[in-house]
């Protein structure tokens, strides 16, 4: 099958990542680091939790740069609450991703994305992907590069204006 | 802004999750796990990679449950190549998503969400998610309580059919 994979690339820079560490995974953990969020306003992109280990497990979250004061001081009380060890941020990040509508069943899709990144010695620091998006977390400095090898690796004409 | 937030809730009782701990995050680790599920036509879904600790990560990915066991063996092989300390896999989960538009202005979707769940008592074990939806992997068994609660939740008509 032929069909196209991937019609488009975005990408994001104005991305803050933090994470919060070794967070109990009970019931109501996740709810206390997203309400205060939310009745302060600040609005939450990428959410990324994973697998839990020993009944622990960390929370990401990335937000518009300029939230990032606001929300460490938040995240301070959240960690407080909830028993976090400690709460991690990154400045020097940008969102990259892969959108296709014929994603689902090409797992090649994601595969080809990483490779492509490996190849220009990228680290992917975080990924999340939906249906039909597959969206990836790399270092700032790369975002034009990583645009730029997605656009080959997926045969799509790019102009990064 | 009272706009709908929520249009929609969808849920997926065929998965499986697959858990690689320990990875270095170096480049090349992720192409090397979904090169070869590629290869081998395994469909991916949900695909979730948190920030590293002391230069390793974990990647979680969902599949349909018939392709469990070739998966097993797949990653058996690649977790010897990466370095992963072990692969561990669940079959008793179910995804569940909150589809919206305008989500991505109100982070309070996750916060209601995740608080609805928490309510009853329904335990989140992976979070992803992409500018109009939030995915939320659960055990099985809370699917039909979850699509539910969720429902009430964003004022949905709903008819688990
Ligand atoms: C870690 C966090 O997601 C927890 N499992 C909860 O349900 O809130
Ligand atoms: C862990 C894995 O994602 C690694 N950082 C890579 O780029 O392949």
């Amino acid at each position: 099958m032929e069909a196209v994979l991937v019609s488009g690339i975005a990408y994001d820079k104005d991305q803050a990542r933090v994470t919060l560490r070794d967070l109990p995974d009970v019931p109501g953990v996740a709810a206390a680091v997203f309400g205060p969020l939310s009745e302060k306003g600040v609005l939450v992109d990428m959410i990324v939790q994973n697998t839990s280990l020993d009944g622990h497990t960390d929370i990401t979250f990335t937000i518009t740069r300029k939230d990032l004061p606001q929300t460490l001081e938040i995240m301070t009380e959240v960690a407080r609450k909830t028993g976090a060890s400690e709460v991690m941020h990154d400045v020097s990040v940008a969102k990259v991703s892969a959108i296709g509508v014929g994603m689902r069943n090409h797992s090649g899709v994601a595969a080809r994305a990483f490779a492509a990144l490996t190849q220009e010695g990228i680290n992917i620091l975080m990924i999340s992907t939906s249906e039909i998006k597959i969206t990836i977390l790399i270092q700032e400095k790369y975002v034009e590069l990583a645009v730029r090898i997605l656009h080959d690796t997926f045969g799509l004409d790019w102009d990064i204006g």
